[in-house]
């Protein structure tokens, strides 16, 4: 009966895994993807039921096993981003390009607006140029490539159990068209939890964990966590903070490469598909005798 | 010499039944996206001798109901329990506002047999 949790209820639930019946506060739409998912474990069902003949473990569907994502686990999650946009696809100097996170670029000043109308070129990698013997070089101020989006993720892991061991761990991101033109990079970095958000904070500590191209027409990029050394193969850290950033290419012109960063800053969605496996509820595959 | 006691009427005889539960009637169709319910089915009957044979009984069950019949206060009826069971899978939202798809094994009986 709806009302107080009868102890059934309780039992049921927490054969379910859960603790008490959710309250979500304002339901999402389901994601295509793991809707697609529950379809076909139905229909994987429903063949299996038709044919109550015995399988050989080949024919079996794997207990717990996602077979669409290639990976062991019987629970799948999509978590929401919970981060907020910082520049809406404002210009703004660059940070980083040329150096890696321990370089001065990574850990500099607060940014400044670059003038768009300069040409973007990228500094050499080696900062420290060869003085000519008895010549004096002048120094010119680098110019960064401009930053286009500058996006906080977080994402609240706490769902998970302990004893869940994550299997893939995939951030996914969707924008507008990708990017506009060749030489645009989209780099990820790890950031503090929440709690040392702040402006110096939030530089100081973070850590670059990869930089890739944005190809133009790449609506959708798939990063693979795990693959990153982000998060290990035991239990998941309970929020997980993460700093995305879109920097522009070069060969546009500054007002068309704003308008890119806008829409590219307004369309940026991002969402982690976290799989699990529970050993206590997945239980090896029992062979026939 | 004992007399074999009069076969139970076949409504009484190890056997799946079926239980349907809508999660609307739980009240929990709000957070659970798919499905709407799922089969509680159970097993419920007896395993009398020499029915056992045809439940779906392995050996012991056949014994042990053999023996019931001839010393009933000394040996119990075999157990009519689940032999086969189907996993189901449930996509809902959590408390954390994430959409999940778990994997339920061994959920819903197909079959019941006597042990």
């Amino acid at each position: 009966q709806p009302g107080p949790l009868s102890p059934q209820a309780v039992a049921l639930l927490r054969a379910l895994g859960l603790s008490e019946p959710p309250a979500p506060r304002q339901p999402r739409p389901v994601p295509p993807l793991l809707w697609r998912l529950f379809r076909k474990s139905q229909e994987k069902l429903a063949a299996a039921k038709e044919t109550q003949e015995p399988q050989g473990p080949e024919q079996q569907a794997q207990p717990c096993r996602v077979e669409e994502l290639g990976v062991p686990g019987n629970i799948v999650r999509l978590v929401p981003d919970r981060g907020k946009l910082r520049n809406q696809g404002k210009l703004l100097s660059g940070s980083r390009a040329g150096g890696g996170a321990d370089s001065p670029q990574a850990r500099g000043p607060p940014r400044h607006r670059l003038n768009p109308s300069r040409p973007v070129t990228r500094p050499p990698r080696a900062p420290c140029l060869p003085f000519p013997p008895g010549g004096s070089v002048q120094f010119e101020e680098p110019a960064l490539a401009p930053l286009c989006v500058e996006k906080p993720l977080f994402f609240n892991l706490s769902a998970l159990a302990p004893q869940e061991q994550p299997t893939l761990v995939r951030l996914e991101l969707a924008c507008a068209r990708g990017a506009p033109g060749p030489g645009w990079e989209l780099s990820l970095s790890l950031a503090p939890g929440p709690q040392l958000w702040g402006w110096q904070a939030h530089w100081h500590h973070r850590q670059l964990l990869l930089t890739q191209p944005l190809l133009p027409g790449q609506d959708t990029i798939h990063l693979d966590l795990l693959d990153l050394g982000l998060v290990g193969p035991s239990a998941l850290p309970r929020n997980l903070s993460l700093v995305l950033e879109i920097l522009a290419g070069g060969g546009g012109d500054g007002n068309g490469t704003e308008a890119a960063c806008t829409s590219l800053g307004r369309s940026l969605e991002a969402s982690l598909l976290v799989v699990t496996l529970h050993p206590q509820q997945c239980r090896p595959l029992a062979r026939r005798r | 010499r004992t007399v074999a006691p009069a076969a139970p009427a076949p409504d009484r005889i190890c056997r799946p039944h079926q239980l349907y539960v809508s999660f609307r009637d739980v009240g929990w169709h709000d957070w659970i996206i798919a499905p709407r319910g799922f089969m509680a089915n159970y097993c419920r009957g007896s395993c009398p001798f020499p029915l056992a044979t045809q439940l779906n009984s392995v050996n012991h069950a056949i014994l042990q109901s053999l023996m019931h019949s001839v010393a009933p206060a000394q040996t119990p009826l075999p157990c009519c329990i689940p032999v086969r069971l189907s996993p189901i899978s449930v996509l809902f939202y959590d408390n954390g506002d994430n959409v999940v798809l778990r994997h339920y094994e061994d959920m819903v009986v197909d079959e019941c047999g006597c042990r």
